[in-house]
């Protein structure tokens, strides 16, 4: 059997807006150690892996490993309609017929929306997910979660709006990481210097550099990890240019959002 | 020209 419990909706409501308009379907195993949920675009360009361990729950009980494939749209759909203090019990039956229940229940007027969803396929997921040594990283940058949306908005708004691959180029060089990318007229460069900690001691913006590194991504994909600034203050990048960028936002002390996505390549 | 690289060489299935 399986059912946990959530006294607040906000942290589900995240997640579902997090990740829900770059990916269609996902995969949520629910085990002993809590929720994992893994999703990849249809592109096969960007997964999400997020980890929810079973102390983020008020009440969690799942004594048998339990794997199922959920549509994003349809759940996001559901949990719009939930206010963000609504009650959410998940639940699955021994006997499961290929279906998990999700209730709402609002504390103040004691309604409650009851929503079934059927399994669907993923795209091959769940995959295989490495811890890719530190140190094949060159470059690391942390900084305010708020403070990467805006970037990624701004480059939105100058980037050529009509055209879906608009690229943004991070360079990381001593103690600066600049955005860049090219609209229809011209240039545009956000330039991001370490700051110092004492001035801010809660919104730092850390580079750590082994290497110079210039990589490029498609800036569609980058505005929409963005969105996971909801569920931390802060949102760490690891850059590599033999491996997927890691852009990493952790929940808590409970869990972690982390989006990966391979640089562009030069043909 | 460049084109967006793709995961499946990095994760493979479970």
């Amino acid at each position: 059997i399986l059912e946990l419990r959530l006294v607040q909706a906000t942290l589900f409501k995240n997640v579902l807006e997090a990740i829900s308009d770059l990916f269609s379907k996902a995969n949520f195993d629910f085990s002993g150690t809590g929720l994992e949920l893994q999703a990849m675009d249809t592109s096969h360009v960007a997964l999400v892996a997020l980890l929810l361990r079973a102390e983020a729950f008020n009440h969690y009980l799942c004594d048998r490993d339990l794997s199922m494939g959920l549509n994003l749209a349809d759940m996001a759909k559901a949990f719009r309609c939930a206010n963000n203090d609504d009650i959410i019990t998940i639940k699955a039956e021994e006997d499961w017929s290929d279906t998990v229940t999700f209730t709402f229940e609002s504390p103040e007027d004691g309604e409650i929306s009851i929503f079934d969803f059927d399994f669907v396929g993923t795209n091959g997921v769940p995959l295989e997910i490495p811890e890719f040594p530190e140190s094949e990283y060159q470059a690391k940058v942390r900084m305010p979660s708020a403070k990467f949306m805006r970037i990624c908005k701004k480059l939105s708004s100058f980037g050529d709006s009509g055209d879906r691959d608009t690229v943004v180029i991070i360079s990381v060089d001593k103690e600066c990481v600049n955005f860049f990318t090219r609209g229809k007229t011209g240039t545009s460069t956000i330039v991001c210097r370490q700051t110092q900690t004492v001035d801010k001691p809660k919104e730092p913006t850390l580079i750590e550099m082994k290497e110079q590194v210039s990589l490029a991504f498609d800036l569609r994909y980058m505005n929409s990890f963005s969105k996971g600034s909801t569920l931390s203050d802060q949102v760490t990048i690891s850059l590599s240019s033999n491996l997927p960028a890691v852009f990493e936002y952790k929940i808590a002390e409970t869990g972690y959002i982390r989006y990966y996505m391979l640089p562009r390549i030069e043909e | 020209k460049s084109s967006q690289g793709r995961l499946e060489s990095f994760f493979k299935p479970v």
